[in-house]
């Protein structure tokens, strides 16, 4: 860009300072395509060969399935090779210019390859006319041959004992690609560098034990994270709080999981459920002294139930003696909690001797009104 | 949407369009509650702020808005913690708006999945969206019919990446109804008993759709993510000190 402004493809560039000047643009940038990156060369310049403008847009290239595709077909040693070139064109640091591939390397390509794609019904790609890149040693401009050690596998292939490449995804697929049948050896998660799933024999990486996702279908990779005391209580995250912090409307675990699923909806006699909250990792029951409509509605829109709700106060002697019910705070409307356990104490005798049931129903969804058909 | 239609105004309440100056519209999003939408999380690489996005809702034609239509701003991106940009997987995000929007026929959301609950392959869903046609951007909002396609099959489409279970695939071995760029995020919805629609994939990402259009698209499985839909909507409504 010698000039003050770039021509159009530079504007696409992540190079170019984003105040618009678009001064700079052609800078070499370093290589993220993960097909690409065991070249003997690190940085880029775009747009390549193929008129993709960013890296990202090449990744998602036609061009970037089809290559590694016919690689496997072994059609030539260093079309890999060459396929690199064009999608991440070398760029030379002093000058931030695009160094070409070398006629002879493209036409070497094209001729050894270009019939295997003939038999599947493809072209080889338009872009790629091999008369754009200069001789091998012609005086003024230097382009880019492969040396003897250069890779013939990009990082996406598994290299077969025979010197084969095939796609990665299709290691250890229960289907032998290699003629020496290597892709379906050493198979294990272990020979691998990954984690074994007890029961499913699933392979993960070592990254996602313990790291509050289950991966395995048993979520064997999310038990005996954590070693908390008898008091305490383990978080989604596996860190111990004590067990009287659960649900009592303070957080206490950094991902705030001792106040998730606080409040929920137990089976009684009746269609109604009572309204149930943990506290301490024990289930309690609300008595219903001072219940007020609205906090049915906030019971049910913490369980995600944002529709109408049925209060009914239901008379139980049962519970009463085994003192399992929480009562509204008596200054409950003067306090500013977000959550409807954060109101709710232990200890207070239960005068109405009864107890909260709801029926809580979900918003209404997924129906289109508009869309109605008029009968004519 | 290749190989679509022009929609009818209120066929699709829940559809939403992401926008961020000067482009305007970005991608798709899906209202599913008052004040919530889900998008797909590529759609922020590089516009992270909430700041720069506003959701427009309840319109048809990007270029006329309509009487129905409702725009709100960003309060809050929640992108998947595990998104991974390079293999496009854990592909979904949660926007949080800044105010409710007003429920009308023009504006709906649509219904989520319950835990567990997953599309059978083979059963036909709706695409929509203002994504490339194939030869043009449309003004009008587009909808596709497509089938739902097993994971081992769509794998056989996709050699250079591997379809994981966060992914569900939809269309047709020549691609003839396919979402394409600028459908990102948007919706993948089957109807269910007595006419309710449920979302149970986001457009994310499938193979080159201006020209050799080949395989399926690739969707962000829903289903996959409700207990952690449902749990961040909890967090950022309840637990906010």
């Amino acid at each position: 860009c010698a000039s003050a402004s770039c021509p159009d493809s530079c504007s696409h560039s992540p190079l170019c300072d984003m105040n618009n000047r678009q001064a700079n643009c052609s800078q070499c940038e370093p290589i993220t395509l993960e097909l690409c990156l065991n070249l003997p060369y690190n940085y880029t310049n775009y747009p390549n060969y193929l008129g993709h403008l960013t890296q990202k847009e090449a990744s998602v290239s036609w061009e970037s399935s089809l290559f590694p595709a016919l690689v496997q077909t072994n059609c030539y040693k260093y079309l890999m090779f060459f396929a690199c070139t064009i999608l991440v064109p070398k760029c030379d640091l002093q000058t931030s210019q695009r160094i070409p591939p070398c006629r002879t390397l493209c036409e070497q390509s094209k001729e050894r390859c270009e019939s295997v794609l003939g038999i599947v019904g493809l072209q080889w790609p338009e872009d790629t006319d091999c008369s754009q890149f200069p001789e091998e040693n012609s005086d003024n401009q230097t382009c880019l041959t492969p040396d003897d050690d250069v890779e013939e596998c990009s990082p996406s292939h598994f290299k077969c004992h025979s010197g084969r490449c095939v796609l990665a995804s299709r290691r250890c697929d229960g289907q032998a690609d290699c003629e020496d049948d290597s892709d379906e050896e050493n198979c294990g998660c272990k020979e691998r560098g990954l984690w074994e799933c007890p029961t499913s024999k699933l392979c993960i990486r070592h990254t996602m034990i313990c790291d509050g996702f289950s991966d395995c279908p048993d979520n064997a990779d999310e038990k005996n994270c954590s070693f908390c005391k008898k008091d305490e209580i383990t978080c989604a995250n596996h860190d111990c709080v004590p067990r009287k912090g659960w649900c009592d409307g303070q957080i206490d675990c950094a991902d705030k999981s001792d106040e998730w699923d606080c409040v929920t909806l137990s089976q009684n006699r009746s269609s109604l459920m009572y309204l149930t909250v943990q506290r301490s990792a024990t289930n309690y029951h609300v008595c219903a002294d001072g219940w007020e409509e609205n906090l049915s509605h906030l019971a049910c829109k913490q369980m995600g139930l944002g529709g109408p709700a049925v209060t009914e106060i239901v008379q139980e002697y049962e519970q009463l003696h085994h003192d399992k019910w929480l009562n509204l705070h008596s200054e409950w409307k003067s306090k500013n909690m977000s959550t409807l356990h954060a109101h709710l104490v232990t200890g207070l005798p239960c005068r109405s001797k009864s107890m909260v049931s709801l029926l809580c129903t979900k918003e209404d969804c997924g129906r289109r009104p508009a869309a109605r058909m008029y009968k004519r | 949407i290749l190989g679509g239609r022009t929609s009818r105004p209120g066929r699709w309440p829940w559809q939403c369009s992401l926008q961020s100056e000067p482009s305007g519209h970005i991608c798709g999003c899906v209202l599913i509650a008052k004040k919530w939408v889900l998008t797909v999380a590529h759609c922020f690489e590089g516009r992270e702020s909430p700041t720069v996005w506003k959701v427009v809702f309840g319109i048809n034609n990007l270029d006329h808005p309509s009487v129905f239509m409702q725009t709100r701003m960003v309060k809050n991106v929640i992108l998947h913690p595990r998104y991974n940009r390079a293999v496009v997987d854990f592909d979904i995000s949660i926007v949080e708006l800044n105010e409710e929007i007003n429920e009308t026929s023009y504006v709906r959301p649509v219904c989520l999945p319950r835990r567990g609950q997953r599309v059978q392959p083979d059963t036909y869903c709706y695409i929509t969206g203002w994504g490339h046609m194939g030869n043009k951007m449309p003004f009008k909002l587009q909808e596709g019919e497509v089938r739902i396609i097993s994971l081992e099959q769509c794998q056989s489409y996709f050699d250079m990446k591997t379809i994981t279970a966060r992914m569900l695939c939809a269309g047709y071995e020549s691609g003839t109804v396919d979402s394409c760029m600028g459908d990102s995020g948007g919706p993948l919805v089957c109807e269910q008993s007595a006419g309710r629609w449920t979302l149970f994939g986001l457009t994310s990402w499938g193979s080159v759709c201006f020209s050799k259009v080949l395989g399926p698209g690739v969707y962000s499985n829903v289903s996959h993510f409700i207990e952690w839909i449902e749990r961040q909507i909890y967090i950022h409504t309840f637990l906010l000190h």
